[in-house]
């Protein structure tokens, strides 16, 4: 069982639509470079979460074959349970034919959120034993010139976020782009060497650990080294949340995280989300639970760096967004 | 050749939540639900 990244669905915004099946039968997904695996809910399902979702119906589907396997998918804030399927999914103009996918039967934890499934962009070292994730299967049937994809994530309009695969596309960042190796091939995992404010290291100081995982919102880090950033914040924690001064946005340094040697800053108005009247930090601590030392850099990191992954050399690519 | 999919961004849940003062609750429900499970 691999435990997926720390989700936190309640701010999980990005969402793009695929279909399964012949005729297809669309869904909308985020996209997830914290998992592996692909599912959606089936029509059987029993949860009050598939209710407000659409739901896959194998009999339509002529193309449609049970795999049958049970599974159990866990992630920080929720777990799906239910039996592995195979059918064509099409992503665009992109086609993987017998794509073992998931149909949930049980959900906990996605319950009225803006999305059907997920679509995990992960290693297949964190997939379902004896499934191809659908990048691989992609690849293995020649549907990329180059075995990449790349994130842009608007940061304010709703419409304007794109993923894009095959290639990339310069008219969403500016400069060059920056390459960094992946550490470990199961999540798209990089090292870090320190996370500064002021010139003042104030974590990771000795190199840690960073997923970059588009299906998480907000960036977690140890406890501890959070609790550092926010004192240096004068953050307080109120109802299970960060919150700020919101004019500390005008006179709080950037956040900078130092990747392979180049830095990657992060603004007081990235890191400090105003929603009605109140400001609130997007550190969250926990990660310790899950595993020492290690960062996780979801979407709020992902809007100001245009993000490619790269599967032939195992390498992801940052540059700043336009 | 590029496959570029537009991706929208939609309203989050905890926006939502804290809209309708849902928010606490929900997360309390939430934690309780999950460590149910956990157990399970």
């Amino acid at each position: 069982i691999t435990i997926h990244p720390l989700r936190n669905y309640l701010d999980t915004a990005y969402v793009g639509n695929i279909t399964i099946g012949t005729p297809p039968q669309e869904f909308r997904v985020v996209f997830d470079t914290g998992s592996a695996n692909l599912w959606v809910p089936c029509i059987t399902c029993t949860s009050p979460a598939c209710y407000t979702h659409k739901t896959f119906n194998p009999q339509n589907s002529s193309s449609f074959r049970e795999v049958g396997s049970p599974i159990t998918i866990f992630y920080g804030s929720g777990i799906i349970q239910g039996f592995l399927g195979s059918d064509t999914v099409r992503i665009g103009n992109l086609v993987s034919p017998e794509q073992s996918f998931g149909l949930s039967l049980e959900e906990y934890g996605f319950d009225s959120l803006p999305f059907d499934g997920i679509l995990g962009l992960a290693f297949p070292a964190m997939g379902i034993e004896d499934t191809i994730p659908i990048f691989d299967n992609l690849w293995s049937h020649g549907a990329f010139s180059e075995p990449v994809f790349a994130f842009y994530l608007n940061t304010n309009k709703p419409e304007g976020s794109v993923v894009m695969f095959g290639g990339v596309d310069h008219r969403y960042y500016k400069g060059e782009l920056n390459w960094i190796p992946v550490s470990q091939t199961s999540h798209w995992q990089i090292s870090m060497n320190n996370i500064s404010m002021n010139g003042t290291v104030t974590a990771c100081s000795c190199g840690c650990e960073a997923l970059v995982d588009t299906g998480t919102s907000l960036i977690y880090g140890p406890t501890k080294l959070v609790t550092n950033i926010h004192k240096l914040m004068n953050a307080r924690l109120e109802n299970s949340e960060y919150v700020v001064s919101c004019d500390a946005v005008k006179t709080l340094p950037p956040v900078i995280f130092n990747i392979n040697g180049i830095d990657y800053p992060l603004r007081p108005q990235a890191y400090i989300i105003k929603i009605q009247n109140n400001c609130r930090s997007v550190f969250q601590g926990g990660t310790e639970n899950s595993s020492l030392n290690t960062w996780i850099l979801g979407d709020i990191f992902l809007r100001q760096y245009f993000s490619v992954f790269d599967r032939k050399n195992r390498r992801i690519g940052l540059a700043p967004a336009v | 050749c590029i496959v570029i999919l537009p991706l929208k961004k939609m309203k989050t849940l905890r926006e939502t939540l804290r809209e309708k003062n849902l928010l606490n609750n929900f997360l309390e429900e939430q934690a309780y639900r999950l460590s149910k499970n956990d157990s399970k």
